[in-house]
């Protein structure tokens, strides 16, 4: 199984159509990975993107660069998944 | 599980348990439920439909789908609670057997069998379906881009290495064809209803267009009643509107396709969360999530039986 260890959710709120193009322009760099769990919509509206532990920082200093907001929504989606599987697991040995 | 009885609605299932809870349910309920397969996957895998229907010949119908998108699992557990929850409600709610006896329910679970696999094998986070794409080492097309409607339009990729990639031709996806050859064979849909997850919104068309559907301010209408009825619930907020002015553009959807094909009552449900978990919500609130959608779901259900056209 893939792991997502230290792969982090940020949510970006692009405060104005420039932002968000500067959004768009992440989404068609291949090389980092990035995974577009809610995509670029209208301005204001949530942006959610997992981005995989190596671009973590070349994400953040993209965004902090251009005035960009965000937060870190999952802070560690292995960790979240861990959980996931340890249900699921519990549940077929019960 | 010995019976839809014990099965455990609170914990995600993969494809052999779900396809297992669906004969079961069918041989609990042979005057109510069948199961009908629509086609096989790009693996080869057989796309299941279950019908309830209480008799008659073509009645109209509403299409119900989840997880198209195989990551958004408590999309396909919200099916299956669906799925239990109409066997128990015939003959029990007053609104439901209203339905029942003037309409037939179509409920897709598992409507993208091959990616909803490979989350549970391999990448839990996998969206897309798992066909190949000649002359791309990427794997997959978006499911929800490839129907023909707004085709390869502005709102989708063609790019075979991204999420939204919208494949080479509309339906080139078995798991699309199979759902639209259906569609179009039976010919008397009322109401065709895709549950994806997430961020908790209520869409109707369009998505390729901002050009208003014909029948906007009705959609308008009904999807605010539907999140009224949903939030009664547990207070859970949604927003609704169409897919370009809640969202973004998106071409190639479902529910354009299925609004474009004359079915007028056709939205796409986004149900929980709005941002902390995401795709990866706990397996505690499925059922919360399932209860709350169904009345949103009945409220579209109910309007449509009084509503025919």
């Amino acid at each position: 199984k893939d792991d997502f260890v230290g792969h982090q959710v940020l949510r970006i709120s692009a405060a104005n159509e420039a932002q968000v193009q500067k959004v768009v322009e992440l989404e068609e760099l291949e090389h980092l990975q990035l995974d577009f769990w809610r995509g670029p919509g209208q301005p204001g509206s949530p942006i959610d993107l997992r981005v995989p532990f190596p671009s973590l920082q070349a994400v953040k200093v993209f965004l902090e660069a251009h005035g960009i907001k965000y937060t870190i929504m999952i802070d560690d989606v292995q960790t979240l998944l861990d959980e996931e599987e340890e249900q699921m697991t519990a549940f077929k040995t019960r | 599980a010995a019976s839809t009885d014990t099965f455990n609605y609170n914990v995600y299932h993969n494809l052999d348990e779900i396809y297992g809870f669906m004969d079961m349910l069918v041989a609990e309920h042979p005057g109510l439920v069948s199961k009908l397969e629509i086609g096989k996957t790009y693996e080869a895998r057989p796309i299941y439909v279950l019908k309830f229907s209480t008799g008659g010949n073509n009645r109209p119908a509403i299409w119900i789908d989840t997880g198209i998108h195989s990551r958004e699992w408590v999309t396909q557990a919200s099916g299956i609670w669906f799925a239990k929850k109409i066997t128990q409600d015939y003959g029990n709610d007053p609104g439901l057997t209203a339905i029942l006896d003037s309409m037939d329910i179509f409920l897709e679970i598992v409507t993208n069998p091959d990616g909803f696999v490979f989350t549970h094998k391999k990448n839990r986070l996998w969206r897309k379906t798992r066909s190949l794409t000649a002359g791309s080492s990427c794997v997959g097309v978006d499911p929800n881009r490839n129907w023909d409607a707004g085709f390869g339009k502005t709102g989708a990729s063609s790019n075979p290495c991204t999420e939204t990639y919208h494949g080479k031709f509309a339906n080139s996806e078995s798991e699309v064809k199979s759902i639209v050859d259906f569609v179009k064979s039976h010919g008397n849909f009322k109401a065709y209803i895709s549950i994806h997850s997430y961020s908790q919104l209520l869409l109707y068309p369009y998505g390729y267009t901002k050009d208003p559907a014909a029948d906007d301010a009705e959609l308008e209408g009904l999807a605010k009643s539907a999140v009224t009825a949903l939030a009664s619930l547990y207070g859970t907020k949604y927003k609704y509107g169409s897919i370009f002015k809640a969202i973004y553009v998106a071409s190639g959807s479902s529910i354009d396709w299925a609004y474009n094909q004359g079915i007028k009552y056709s939205f796409t449900f986004e149900l929980r969360d709005t941002g902390r978990y995401g795709f990866l919500l706990p397996a505690s609130q499925i059922v919360p999530t399932a209860q709350e959608t169904w009345l949103g779901l009945q409220t579209i259900m109910n309007y449509t039986r009084t509503h025919l056209y």
